[in-house]
């Protein structure tokens, strides 16, 4: 039996072979490699779970590559809207936090959140506020865009103008 | 989506999500954040789960606590218990995976979609990363 044991992941989705190039493929290799490698130090060196998750987590969060923090995918309306959670398996506190636009790690927030106790999910301005009094990074919204998820948006809205694809995205959208 | 699992030397687990949303979603629409007990949710007694995919069925099906329940109850593995919940997703129209890592430092990868982003790391010197289901 290991000591230790961490996992990670960096989304799912529709990803065709077809569409990784070796180059993209190499880039997104590293990167989890990145990941897992902060996270299992904290591992190694004796650390706590939770530090290990926060170590793996702000690391995403500020890679372009994944959809989380920097590189998050676009509203409707051309903003960010950053969710995260957190819990701790020997007590089971857990704290999250839902449409942020300025907190830079929202992992930090989730887990300020857990910590400090008083409530477990927290959301939009008011949770922005408690990560302000709680010392945690803001940013101008417009650090977390790129062009990338910009064109993303682009193509998604002019779509919408399309009878048959619009028909589909509603099929699609059903989730309720 | 982005996610981490994990136990420690002392055998505690954690858990934790961090996500950008879907392209284009309105309305202040948070089904789709990985709210605690569907995406997000750990207990020293089974497992730590992080999920990525379509929220909302996430949380119908109940997923990350469900493993839990599943392992701790049933005594399922937690590739089996993560195996199941993601057939449940899928039979509902959901897409998407968990890690999972359990309370004797198994851990366990399940996704219905061509790939997961992913990797794992161990004190025994397991160390790997995937994109692809293959």
């Amino acid at each position: 039996q290991a000591d230790w044991s961490i996992a990670i992941h960096g989304g799912a989705g529709t990803l065709s072979r077809e569409a990784m190039t070796p180059e993209r493929e190499a880039e997104y290799t590293a990167a989890l490699q990145a990941a897992l490698d902060a996270g299992a130090e904290v591992l190694r060196a004796g650390g706590e779970a939770q530090d290990a998750i926060v170590a793996v987590i702000t690391k995403l969060e500020d890679d372009p590559l994944f959809n989380a923090g920097r590189g998050a995918v676009l509203t409707w309306e051309g903003g960010v809207s950053l969710d995260a959670s957190f819990m701790r398996g020997d007590t089971r506190e857990a704290g999250a936090a839902a449409g942020l636009s300025h907190v830079r790690h929202p992992i930090l927030l989730a887990r300020a959140i857990m910590e400090d106790g008083r409530h477990v999910f927290l959301s939009g301005e008011g949770a922005e506020e408690f990560a302000a009094d709680h010392g945690l990074e803001q940013v101008e919204t417009e650090w977390f865009i790129t062009p990338r998820r910009r064109d993303s948006l682009e193509q998604f809205r002019a779509a919408q103008d399309d009878p048959q694809v619009s028909f589909n995205e509603d099929e699609e959208h059903r989730y309720g | 989506t982005v996610g981490a699992v994990a136990r420690d030397v002392r055998g505690n687990l954690a858990a934790g999500t961090s996500t950008g949303g879907t392209t284009g979603k309105r309305w202040g629409r948070i089904g789709d954040s990985p709210v605690i007990g569907a995406g997000t949710y750990a207990d020293n007694r089974a497992c730590a789960v992080s999920a990525t995919g379509t929220g909302e069925y996430f949380l119908r099906a109940g997923v990350a606590q469900g493993i839990c329940a599943m392992m701790r109850l049933a005594g399922m593995d937690a590739q089996a218990a993560a195996d199941q919940l993601i057939v449940e997703v899928g039979e509902m129209g959901g897409d998407g995976g968990v890690i999972v890592v359990s309370a004797t430092g198994e851990t366990a990868f399940s996704f219905n979609t061509s790939g997961m982003y992913r990797g794992r790391a161990d004190s025994i010197g397991l160390n790997e990363i995937a994109i692809f289901t293959d």
